[in-house]
């Protein structure tokens, strides 16, 4: 992959909500899906081999501590490029990061097998895509006065609040506002989420990238974006009166 | 107050 600097970034977001993962590899590329340990949210990405600079691969399940994982993609600099390479004899997965040398990290491979958990299918009334330094900036705001947030589609808005004992706290979204990429509004709907959650989801989005939020009526929310040619999806389940 | 509840309560899940 070109830049490891770019995958840190998908890393990072998943391990916040998983332990380890099972990779399943194919010709047309990687992908994976697992729940919390929780089973709040469920993560699953997908990523096509067009995303790799140069991929040849077979079928195999990768089991991964995601913590190692993590802690190795951290030691990526900007220009690393990175290899991931599976060493069946050794039952490792090698991590190598190519800049001005080549720095090789061997991860043990954990015997997890693919999970069978699937993204459902779930038609969604409203379909919000917003800037997504706008979403995570609102989230933050709302962290400062309560640990949920309610999300709100009305009147061709989109709408973040938060109500802490004392203090309250609204974002406002219009179809024409610059954070705004579309706006699908189907019916009046509002769910409320954990805010620990909603932020980890998020983690690794920086300015320029661009999320879609499924959103229904005391409904898990569905969130999509793309990391450095990797999609991910994100399904929360909400709080409930 | 609301309450947390988990994937399964909503989809046949994992």
């Amino acid at each position: 992959m070109e830049s490891a600097k770019d995958f840190k970034k998908v890393v990072d977001t998943i391990s916040t909500l998983l332990d380890e993962i099972c990779f399943e590899v194919s010709e047309e590329g990687i992908k994976a899906s697992a729940m919390d340990p929780s089973h709040v949210a469920l993560v699953s990405l997908e990523i096509p081999s067009l995303a790799f600079e140069e991929f040849t691969a077979d079928e195999h399940e990768i089991g991964i501590d995601l913590e190692a994982f993590k802690k190795v993609m951290n030691r990526a600099k900007s220009k690393d490029k990175l290899i991931l390479e599976l060493d069946e004899e050794k039952n490792k997965l090698n991590i190598i990061f190519e800049n001005t040398g080549k720095r090789k990290f061997s991860l043990a491979l954990l015997d997890l097998s693919a999970s069978s958990v699937k993204v459902p299918d779930i038609e969604y009334p409203n379909v919000v895509v917003i800037k997504g330094e706008a979403f995570k900036e609102a989230l933050k705001d709302a962290d400062l006065f309560s640990d949920y947030v309610i999300l709100k589609v009305e009147n061709d808005k989109f709408l973040i609040q938060a109500k802490g004992d004392l203090n309250d706290f609204s974002a406002e979204f219009e179809k024409d506002d610059a954070a705004i990429v579309n706006l699908e509004v189907g019916e009046e709907a509002k769910s409320a989420f954990n805010l620990d959650y909603l932020m980890d989801m998020v983690k690794g989005v920086s300015s320029g990238d661009i999320i879609k939020i499924y959103l229904g009526n005391d409904m898990p929310l569905k969130m999509e974006y793309s990391l450095a040619g990797v999609n991910l999806t994100f399904l929360l389940a909400p709080r409930i009166e | 107050k609301s309450k947390q509840v988990k994937l399964s309560d909503f989809f046949k899940i994992g």
